[in-house]
């Protein structure tokens, strides 16, 4: 475990935390893409079968659980607690024009073709994309709330500071995993226009809005 | 390569 490490977990968790709340604190999940939630509960499920298989440390247990549980509870406000919320007209990226082709990837290129390593190649690769349905929601409205904005970047973050934790370890241990690698990289070039706009509107103060 | 089969992330 390194720095980089850590503060990517602790900022993947924020982010998960930040969407709970906003959504639960505001009673409404207006300008969130249930799809993008969908895709991430799936992504959480697949990777973390190894639970049932591989203790590694208290604290890799302990983080999936969250991870899961969070984005379980996420999914049920969406679609059922604050149903009449969900802005189901702006939200609609078709989930299968990025699952059938991830699935045939993964099963292409992978590192063990076994299934429990094929679902976590799979969930490497859908959580790459995973966010396209939110940042296709934003584009299409042409805004997002400030909290939203904050949720975004916070789980943009996540993967870069990813990015530096296979830098350190592939210097430190000389570990490296082309799939997590590859796949971190495409994460965090999705969310390059995203943290663009973050810097330049949302931190100074002025809600993300696109140009018309 | 047993690090693949285990792996350590999130």
């Amino acid at each position: 475990m390194n720095l980089f490490r850590l503060a990517g977990d602790v900022s993947h968790l924020l982010a998960i935390i930040i969407l709970l709340l906003k959504i639960w604190r505001t009673r409404s999940c207006a300008g969130i893409s249930g799809k993008s939630q969908i895709l991430f509960a799936l992504v959480f499920t697949t990777r973390y079968l190894d639970l049932l298989t591989t203790f590694i440390s208290f604290y890799n247990t302990t983080m999936k659980v969250i991870y899961i549980g969070c984005s379980y509870a996420t999914v049920w406000m969406i679609y059922a607690k604050f149903k009449a919320t969900y802005d189901s007209n702006h939200d609609t990226f078709r989930m299968e024009f990025l699952v059938i082709p991830i699935a045939a990837l993964s099963l292409l290129v992978n590192h063990d073709f076994a299934p429990l390593e094929i679902l976590w190649t799979f969930s490497i690769y859908l959580e790459s994309v995973a966010i396209l349905p939110q940042l296709f929601m934003v584009s299409k409205t042409g805004e997002a709330e400030t909290i939203t904005s904050h949720y975004l970047f916070a789980l943009g973050l996540y993967r870069a500071l990813y990015l530096m934790n296979w830098i350190w370890r592939f210097f430190a241990e000389g570990f490296f995993d082309l799939i997590a690698i590859v796949a971190g990289l495409v994460q965090t070039i999705l969310y390059c226009d995203f943290f663009y706009l973050y810097i330049t509107k949302v931190l100074k103060g002025k809600k993300l809005s696109l140009p018309a | 390569d047993e690090d693949l089969e285990k792996h350590d992330e999130l």
